[in-house]
């Protein structure tokens, strides 16, 4: 069975947001390390991995792995009726055809509980090969959300150049053509704001800004993102979180 | 223009 104690609720919530839009249904495979998600949204452009290590809930307690099959519509729909500063519990026994999820207030005098019925999934996981990106390039999660949503107003895609000197993400349309640049600049004094870039070789990759801005929905969840490039390889967008990740990847658009 | 790849033809089924 599955005992999963979230002091922060909040949290779950704000993951939710962060992959409900981009894919309906997953499994939540629980194990000894925390609980953990694969999916593709349906056009198997985009994936989604999430991981919550065992060591940001407390207490953790699950005996043997499990898979807990959610519509995250649904489960969203029943995160809505927690608290922001409520701790949430969640649980499920070995048949896993119900999560209970106990929304508790910080003051301890509302308890509520919901029941989530679960649904067979059968999703096949994907093996993402080790990669050593020839570009990483760490930013403020802010920023990188308002320029994907900047520059969808021109394009519905996005062309990111990465050189040492700053990373470009410029755009083309039919009303016209705009791009943002931001330069390395590890000494500004507001660390978390800074651009910080990893470069073996410069590249230049065009991606789906729908996808993208899509991603930036885990904003939230961190101050910092990384965008980790090689040429004609997926890009991944990964959010840290304190005991965990959300990690998107994105297909790339490739020229003839 | 560029066209959307898919996720699949990188990453296999495990």
């Amino acid at each position: 069975m599955l005992e999963a104690r979230l002091q922060t609720g909040a949290l779950l919530k704000k993951v939710l947001e962060a992959i409900k839009e981009l894919i309906t249904d997953a499994n939540f495979d629980c194990s000894d390390n925390g609980i953990a998600l694969q999916a593709m949204d349906n056009s198997h452009v985009a994936l989604v991995a999430l991981l919550l290590r065992h060591d940001g809930f407390e207490p953790y307690r699950c005996d043997r792995s499990l898979a807990l099959g959610v519509n995250l519509v649904s489960l969203s729909k029943v995160l809505r009726c927690a608290g922001n500063d409520d701790i949430i519990t969640l649980k499920a026994d070995d048949t896993a055809d119900v999560l209970s999820l106990t929304f508790e207030n910080t003051d301890n005098d509302r308890i509520s509980e919901y029941e989530l019925k679960l649904m067979d999934i059968d999703s096949e996981h994907l093996g993402i090969p080790d990669t050593t990106y020839e570009a990483v390039v760490q930013m403020s999660s802010a920023e990188f959300a308002r320029i994907c949503k900047d520059l969808q107003v021109l394009s519905d895609s996005v062309q990111i150049d990465v050189t040492k000197e700053g990373v470009k993400f410029g755009a083309k349309g039919e009303l016209g053509s705009g791009a943002v640049t931001l330069k390395q600049n590890g000494n500004v004094d507001k660390e978390e704001e800074a651009t910080l870039i990893e470069l073996q070789q410069n590249v230049s990759l065009n991606f789906s800004l729908k996808y993208l801005v899509n991603f930036t929905k885990a904003t939230p969840l961190a101050s910092r993102v990384s965008l980790s490039m090689s040429s004609e390889v997926p890009l991944l967008v990964e959010y840290k979180m304190e005991a965990g990740y959300i990690r998107y990847y994105l297909a790339p658009k490739i020229g003839e | 223009a560029p066209v959307q790849k898919s996720l699949l033809s990188f990453f296999k089924p495990k």
